[in-house]
């Protein structure tokens, strides 16, 4: 018994045998009901790598029925859950990494060269024999984007609430709020009842807890990094069209705590390693806003050196900001109007599109770029915990 | 020459809306 056990250890090939009537349990054990915490000490995307070494070993017998109802039932499956859970974080993120791994292992082992150049030879004994699942690659494709979508929609419903208080308001400068315009000392009208301001340390807090949580469970990085690029999207459409709005923020010492306050969430992106991701980029027209109400705004050299620097902002938005601008106190002069047509002689020519307010709501196309992985099928330790003692290893 | 790899046979799958309608008879199939 102890050899056999041994000898079965030493010729496991990385594919895992089950009875098809096992199949609704293995999807009820390792999908519908499966917590992404009784796999969070184990590989991450554990649950992509079972499935894919099921599929495996429904190629090698050369099952197609098989495999049809494997992934037709695990796509299913995932949908299912999403469904269910359409508010959870965790729970979206976890299976857009697994969705997204398993289609990484299709590819990965396909015996399609081009996604082969990477793999060790032993993996290269682990790829499919019988069947071309590119098709199969395609729907699961199209999940992942359903899924990401899902994901970007959790995150901005958290995320948008803060962001007015936790980056416009902030007064994160201490002695400055006394600075305020005139006639605007106490809070802005959104402040009413207290309990809905966030501080800019709330929205970095929740920043990284969204990191965490998709790192650690394997999401691609290329896709955390999508994921934050429209997260910082959203965050400079909706800061900048509230600005847009409201006369008690465009002042000279909003504008300092603005740019201060975009400046602690330039530094979390550094901090995460995530220059890359474009993220940074998306506050280009809260920073130059920031910047606008901090210039000078006098002089002809004055109107060319805002023209000059607001590249990123519309004719319509520069116009409207010096318009809503009040000076902190009587000492400071207005902007005069004859100021405001001098910006708009100087942007005539940019004749860029009548715009003033951002769609909040858009959202970027997702890519999913292949990543292969270097864990080896026959690596895999399958936990107790996962209650798949029917798949045998094989 | 070592005898070449036999072509992998596609598979033919079903879009993500099939599988949606797939899953729906089945649940109503199921008791």
């Amino acid at each position: 018994m102890q050899v056999s056990v041994q000898r079965k250890e030493k010729d496991f090939q990385g594919m895992l045998e089950y009875y098809k009537e096992d199949e609704p349990l293995l999807i009820r054990n390792l999908i519908t009901d499966l917590k992404p915490q009784t796999v969070s000490a184990t590989v991450p995307c554990l649950p992509a790598y079972i499935l894919y070494m099921c599929i495996r070993h429904a190629d090698y017998i050369n099952d197609d029925q098989k495999v049809h109802s494997l992934l037709t039932s695990t796509i299913n499956g995932i949908k299912k859950v999403l469904k269910k859970h359409n508010d959870d974080f965790q729970l979206t993120s976890f299976w857009l990494a697994n969705t997204c791994r398993l289609l990484h292992c299709l590819k990965q082992y396909s015996g399609d060269a081009d996604f082969m150049t990477q793999n060790t030879p032993k993996q290269n004994e682990h790829c499919l024999k019988n069947f071309d699942l590119t098709e199969y690659r395609q729907v699961l494709s199209h999940l992942s984007i359903q899924i990401y979508q899902q994901l970007i929609k959790i995150t901005e419903a958290i995320l948008q609430p803060m962001v007015v208080s936790a980056v416009l308001e902030n007064e994160s400068i201490q002695g400055l709020s006394g600075v305020k315009p005139m006639g605007y000392r106490n809070r802005s009208s959104s402040m009413e009842d207290g309990d809905n301001s966030y501080s800019l340390h709330a929205i970095i807090h929740q920043l990284n807890t969204f990191h965490s949580i998709m790192s650690d469970q394997g999401l691609d990085p290329e896709i955390v990094q999508q994921v934050f690029k429209q997260l910082f999207y959203m965050i400079n459409a909706v800061a900048l069209n509230n600005l847009l709005l409201r006369k008690d923020v465009c002042s000279w010492s909003t504008g300092m705590q603005l740019r201060f306050n975009i400046s602690q969430l330039e530094d979390w992106l550094r901090g995460k390693n995530l220059q890359q991701s474009g993220a940074a980029q998306m506050l280009e027209p809260l920073i130059q806003a920031a910047q606008l109400l901090q210039l000078k705004k006098k002089t002809s050299e004055d109107a060319e050196a805002i023209c000059s620097l607001c590249t990123s902002l519309s004719t319509q938005q520069i116009v409207k900001i010096l318009n809503l601008y009040t000076p902190v106190n009587e000492f400071e002069e207005r902007v005069t109007v004859t100021f405001i047509r001098d910006i708009q002689m100087h942007l005539q020519e940019r004749n860029d599109p009548p715009q003033l307010f951002l769609d909040f709501k858009h959202m970027f196309p997702v890519m999913f770029p292949f990543n292969p992985s270097s864990i080896t099928m026959d690596s895999i330790h399958l936990p107790a915990s996962l209650n798949l003692e029917f798949l045998s290893k094989v | 020459a070592p005898a070449r790899p036999r072509p992998r046979v596609l598979l033919k799958a079903p879009t993500l809306a099939e599988m949606e309608e797939m899953n729906i008879s089945e649940e109503e199939d199921s008791p």
